[in-house]
């Protein structure tokens, strides 16, 4: 008689447990009460779990944001692991929201998930997409403006990630600047 | 041992659970 074993199925680990948010614009309420857990994972299967049972971000209202952060960082400059850190930001038109908006957030969150950035994985705090009627925004958080090996790592990475023809130049912000700065007055730090 | 997955390794398992 065949014996048969059967063998538990045994989900694959993540490096990190991720957090997902998600902010809906209600200026009635101060920003941080528009902004809402969703859950935690820490598998590869519960992530696509998540993604597979929430809306994809370019069906969205205007104003909504979804972040994924590393677990005990909040999606918010003031966040200690975020207030001396920056982001490199990928701003699209207003056409890119049907033909890459979607790609470029899965891309995002398959860096994020898959520790995409070799050694310099760890100064990666998150990463961000805002969906907004002027056009959509996606960034991805790193903790230290200063470490800039790390930082130019994790941008060369990502723009090959997100298949960016080398013309295009994509630039690194530091959150200091983004708070206290608006439109052109933020200065890029490093582009890549 | 850090658990590092590329791109092709994690959309292998988008739709594992519904194949089952």
């Amino acid at each position: 008689k065949e014996h048969l074993t059967i063998q538990p199925y045994v989900k694959h680990p993540l490096q990190n447990r991720w957090t997902l948010w998600f902010f809906k614009n209600d200026k009635s309420k101060p920003w941080q009460a528009n902004l809402r857990l969703v859950t935690k994972f820490d598998t590869v299967e519960d992530f696509w779990a998540l993604y597979n049972h929430i809306q994809l971000a370019s069906r969205l209202m205007s104003g909504c944001d979804y972040s994924l952060f590393k677990d005990g960082i909040e999606p918010m400059w003031e966040d200690n692991r975020n207030k001396c850190g920056g982001r490199w930001l990928i701003t699209l038109s207003k056409q890119q929201r049907m033909l890459e908006l979607d790609q470029f957030w899965l891309e995002t969150l398959l860096c994020l998930i898959g520790e995409a950035f070799d050694d310099y994985s760890n100064e990666v705090c998150g990463g961000v997409i805002n969906v907004r009627a002027k056009g959509d925004k996606i960034a991805i958080w790193t903790r230290d403006t200063e470490n800039q090996e790390a930082v130019l790592h994790i941008g060369k990475t990502y723009k090959e990630r997100l298949g960016l023809p080398v013309k295009i130049v994509i630039g690194y912000q530091a959150h200091a600047d983004t708070a206290t700065k608006s439109g052109l007055g933020i200065k890029n730090k490093f582009v890549v | 041992d850090k658990k590092k997955y590329d791109r092709e390794f994690l959309l292998g398992f988008q739709f594992i659970f519904a194949s089952m």
